[in-house]
């Protein structure tokens, strides 16, 4: 595997859309899932990532709770096996709040997701540098002491109560402390362009409990 | 008087998340997450939480009535 990896310049190519931004919506489960699937067809089919609804995932997932919680991987499992197609965010745009369920079959063309995995690989993460070649992961995280994180690689300040998830888009292991590029859904004007920086090896923030890979 | 009073709470937040950042960045060294002021530096933990932390537990049980499901079938019902 290469020393340092970024999905959001691979090869000249970006296969990472704009950072979103979830507001008041406790829905990062679905942002990061609708992400996620974004980049991965981005990457499988050699196109630019299309912009997915994540108003789809709130309002449709089942067995989540739109803005009040959920699940990535229940998510994913909604979407493999309704076969329902997450359509773009122009024919379902994000409101940041919890909708009924607004998919019609008339606006049925989107990206079919066929398969995902939901793994942890904690003492393991040389296996998540591993997926990442593939392409990015969603991964559930303790986010609490992140709000005001600036910059720099996050290595204390964390436990593993997991309330928040995110899209690791890279790493980069040729500094003194390897870190994850981790996307996060609070905007593009929070930490590093609405990225930041975890350790890798450590389980830092509970970053390595739940691990998502998906193939659209 | 209200907006007065909303800003002197929101003050004092920001005054507490202030002393919170500063230990925070105390106990960094050189490649350390550094922490600043930024669009959150007015809220409470508790705010913070309730808007941008979520619970992450499977909701397995809680099935959503209005559905992709739920609205196919009406359809195929009206066909």
């Amino acid at each position: 595997i290469p020393k340092k990896l970024d999905w959001r310049d691979f090869k000249n190519q970006s296969y990472v859309s704009a950072v979103k931004n979830q507001n008041g919506c406790g829905g990062c489960w679905a942002f990061s899932t609708a992400e996620l699937v974004e980049s991965m067809y981005s990457i499988q089919k050699h196109v630019p990532p299309p912009d997915l609804s994540v108003q789809e995932v709130i309002d449709c997932s089942m067995y989540n709770s739109g803005c009040q919680g959920g699940d990535t991987c229940t998510a994913m499992q909604w979407l493999v096996d309704s076969h329902v197609p997450l359509v773009s965010d122009a024919v379902y745009p994000l409101t940041d709040t919890s909708e009924n369920c607004n998919l019609l079959p008339t606006s049925f063309t989107g990206v079919k997701v066929s398969n995902f995995t939901c793994q942890s690989y904690m003492g393991n993460e040389y296996d998540m540098l591993v997926l990442l070649s593939n392409g990015p992961l969603t991964v559930s995280v303790d986010a609490t002491l992140w709000a005001n994180y600036q910059g720099g690689i996050v290595q204390h300040h964390c436990g593993n109560t997991i309330n928040h998830a995110v899209v690791i888009v890279g790493y980069d292991t040729t500094g003194d402390i390897p870190y994850y590029i981790v996307r996060n859904s609070w905007g593009p004007d929070f930490g590093i362009n609405g990225y930041l920086h975890v350790k890798i090896g450590e389980n830092i923030c509970g970053i390595a409990g739940h691990v998502s890979t998906l193939y659209v | 008087h209200n907006q007065s009073n909303e800003l002197h709470f929101r003050f004092n937040i920001f005054k507490e998340n202030l002393y919170r950042i500063e230990k925070l960045n105390q106990q960094s060294n050189k490649s350390s997450a550094w922490y600043g002021v930024n669009k959150f530096s007015d809220l409470t933990p508790e705010e913070f939480k309730a808007s941008y932390l979520t619970d992450l537990k499977p909701h397995h049980g809680v099935l959503k009535a209005k559905g992709y499901v739920t609205q196919t079938e009406k359809l195929y019902s009206l066909n």
